[in-house]
């Protein structure tokens, strides 16, 4: 057990170096294991420097870039033991729009051997999914679900979006 | 494998039987403030074998069952099914098609179903163990494990570490 | 000293029910103090009910929705002591486009005594702003501030955003 | 009694003297992720007189001297300064502008004056005290006090609610 943690904890550390990189840009960052002797008591920690800024605690990173750095650890994890489908609930908040759009890009590379599913207000995710879906509360308290196609009237019909979407 | 569709029948705010299909590639859920978007991502991870009510924002497991409007009373029992295809023959199962299945009543009780056959919930957990799906340590990420992930405690991080080992 | 903050209180709950039903424009919400007997000790209790949906634990209610509710405390407890200016830090995140127009009416509203400062993300937010500024990071690490008028060049000198807003 | 506008100078990213004006009515600041909008927010939290560095994001109270960049070598001071007009004689000392200024040494040596004059940081607080900015319990507000304000434990309420009486 303790060398398999050791093994994953190498790989995930080094998948999180790389799409750190694509997702910033610039700057790097690393995931230490603080007591090397004990991998699996040990503490872990993040260390992230984006852009050409100095290193320093993660805490004084933007709200921005601590959600990059999140998502970074997340798709990490990802590349060692993907998950057959992920579901992100409004990941992009915090991003302004070059983010949103590395995010998305990243999101439709991993597409390929994951389904994601993206809850989200914002207008970039939304024109980058291959399907969309409303949900509503016409009734108060009740919610149904519509798919969507943007700048097409939204289909009333569940089960022709069902049919429509598997075929 | 992939995920076919979710099947939501008085889970939170999903009064009505309501089903939504997904097909390959990217999906997106949108809609208002309050409308149940998350609450779709809640029973996503209730029908993973989620036992923390707090985890689904609840503090016991029947807050997930509909409590009702000012209209319309509460129903006495929630359900989630996962449709999952076969196709690769992941599940170590003879079907083209896995639909797994978690019901909750008022009174407390329980039940669970692969394919409608009556099984326990870590009947489930074990079927979906080897695909991934076990837990849903990473399958389900929202806005606040950005702290969580980053926070001094690196518990989180060792939890979906040993997840991915 | 415990009259005076059962006074405030009674005055910011009232001031609660009435913005929260501004906002949500459906619904009711109320700040309770569990123990009546011990004000200046006792647990303070926030209940909303969005719409026409049952009352039930806060915890339950979207994040859009808890961020609202917030809002109106917030805006409640300036009914009753204004300050003279206030900074906004992306508050309006989790909102969906029509709780973020309701937001900013309220802002505009309370804007006549108060001189707020509103950081966002958000378009309509930008919108409906009286002054625009850029920050930006030209050089990595090392911020700047341009004043913005949007549709316009950005202005690059600072000392003229000064002058071109204080006249 | 209103904000005239805030100079930063050695404040956390803010390297150069920054001056930010502020007209009536309503200021919208904007940008990419990281490039310093917060740390403004931060910066009149400070002047303010907020002590404990976690609410300023760091963990010693020079994390908020800027600390260099790999072409530019960190500073050894960072000042703050707010100016506010007098023109209701809401101050009650005889200045039609009250400039109210911090600064904090890597030494952890801190002065502070008001329109130029040495002072004492309670001399500050005092000050803006009556005028309802004595803290900045309501008067920088960001994403993450919805939760405190709506959490289980009602302390952040209560202290706002202090402060309002
Ligand atoms: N057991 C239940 N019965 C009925 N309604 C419920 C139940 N549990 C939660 N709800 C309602 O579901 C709503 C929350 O839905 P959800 O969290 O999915 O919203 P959302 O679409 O994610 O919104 P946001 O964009 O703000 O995140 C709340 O208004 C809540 O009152
Ligand atoms: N003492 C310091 N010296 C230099 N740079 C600093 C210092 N403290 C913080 N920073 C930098 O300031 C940046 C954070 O800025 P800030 O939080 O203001 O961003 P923001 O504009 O609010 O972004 P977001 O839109 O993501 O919230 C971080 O990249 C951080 O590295
Ligand atoms: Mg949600
Ligand atoms: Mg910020």
């Amino acid at each position: 057990a303790r060398s398999l943690f050791l093994d994953t904890f190498q790989k995930v550390r080094k998948n999180f170096s790389e799409v750190f990189r694509t997702l910033f840009q610039e700057g790097e960052a690393d995931l230490i294991m603080v007591d090397e002797a004990n991998p699996l008591e040990s503490d872990l920690e993040i260390v992230a420097r984006p852009g050409q800024k100095r290193a320093q605690r993660i805490a004084l990173l933007s709200g921005g870039e601590r959600a990059l750095t999140a998502i970074s650890v997340l798709f990490a994890l990802y590349l060692e033991k993907p998950s057959p489908f992920c579901i992100l609930d409004e990941l992009d908040a915090p991003l302004d729009d070059a983010n949103v759009g590395r995010f998305l890009e990243m999101v439709k590379r991993f597409g390929k051997r994951t389904q994601f599913v993206v809850i989200t207000h914002n207008r970039q995710t939304m024109e980058a999914a291959n399907y969309l879906y409303g949900v509503t509360m016409q009734e108060s308290g009740v919610s149904r679900v519509v798919s969507v196609r943007l700048g097409d009237e939204a289909v009333e019909n569940e089960d022709e979006a069902i049919r429509s979407i598997q075929g | 494998m992939f995920l076919k569709r979710i099947e939501l029948f008085g889970f939170k705010s999903f009064m009505n039987k309501i089903t939504v299909a997904f097909g390959e590639g990217t999906t997106c859920v949108i809609g208002p403030n309050g409308c149940g978007k998350s609450n779709i991502s809640d029973a996503i991870r209730w029908v993973l074998g989620e036992q923390n009510p707090r985890l689904l924002r609840g503090e016991t497991m029947d807050d997930i069952i509909f409590n009702g409007t000012r209209t319309r009373r509460p129903l006495g029992m929630a359900e989630v099914s996962l449709v999952l295809s076969n196709d690769t023959h992941a599940f170590p199962i003879d079907y083209a098609e896995i639909k797994v299945t978690r019901r909750v009543y008022r009174s407390g009780l329980s039940e669970y179903l692969i394919n409608k056959n009556p099984c326990r919930l870590k009947d489930i957990r074990n079927l979906l163990m080897d695909t991934g799906l076990g837990s849903s340590a990473y399958t389900v990420m929202e806005r606040s494990m950005t702290d969580q992930l980053l926070g001094n405690t690196s518990t989180n991080l060792r939890i979906m570490l040993e997840e991915a080992a």
